[in-house]
């Protein structure tokens, strides 16, 4: 049958479904290697972190769509966990394979590292599923859950989230053409308007790499 | 992914990102 938009949609997320089908809900064995391997074990405030999170998720979806659909938000936000410790663990075996490290300490105890990750996994998902908003599922197509969105559920700098959008699409060898180009668009969004807000860690950025600028440019005292 | 503008070189990855290098 010839592909409509529709029918290309439901592909999309029956193919993301058939992928997390395999993922799990909580971190892999391969994943807890890691988490034992980091001076400091960042198992707990992950778990913690993802439950508290889904909370928020599951209220602002709610308030979003209407409280009838709290539970479709839930499982929307489920997968995206499974996305989630999926890339996680796809990332920290490139970065191993790169680095030739196996203590992570400092990056799997970045609450905005994982904060940000688990924004893009759920990201995709939800962009997915947005592709395909229809009353079907009681999501109705005024509800504009589209990026930005995810940014203010979890309180995130569009700047952090950006940091993890190119790692993540090598991560994920999966990702369909159509959502490597929808993450590709948060990007433009991010780099030509979002990360200009006040408040962006970006600014910081910028005034660190001048004031190093600035430091190199120094000529050094004599006695140097 | 043929059509996504790879920006990060070739040392550099989520670590340096995240400045945990």
């Amino acid at each position: 049958h010839p592909q409509t938009p529709v029918r290309a949609a439901m592909s999309n997320i029956q193919q993301l479904i058939m992928i997390l089908n395999s993922a799990t809900d909580t971190p892999s064995d391969i994943l807890i290697t890691y988490f034992n391997n980091c001076t400091v074990n960042p198992k707990d405030s992950i778990l913690k972190r993802v439950e508290s999170l889904e909370h928020i998720f599951k209220k602002k979806f709610a308030e979003a769509v209407g409280q009838g659909c709290a539970e479709i938000g839930s499982q929307r936000y489920k997968l995206g966990v499974r996305l989630y410790y999926r890339v996680m663990e796809s990332m920290l075996k490139s970065e191993e394979e790169r680095l030739s490290v196996q203590n992570f300490s400092k990056l799997l105890n970045d609450n905005i590292f994982h904060t940000s990750l688990l924004a893009c996994a759920v990201e995709v998902v939800m962009a997915t599923y947005g592709r395909n908003a229809s009353q079907s599922d009681g999501t109705s197509a005024e509800t504009d859950l589209s990026f930005p969105w995810i940014l203010n559920v979890f309180d995130l700098k569009a700047f952090d989230f950006y940091k993890v959008i190119e790692s993540f699409i090598k991560a994920e060898p999966s990702l369909t053409r159509e959502m490597i180009k929808h993450l590709q668009h948060c990007e433009h969004q991010i780099l030509e308007s979002l990360a200009w807000q006040s408040g962006s860690p970006l600014f910081e950025l910028i005034k660190q790499s001048k004031e190093r600028e600035s430091q190199a440019e120094q000529p050094e005292p004599p006695s140097a | 992914a043929q059509d996504y503008h790879f920006g990060l070189e070739e040392g550099e990855g989520i670590s340096e990102l995240f400045d945990c290098d």
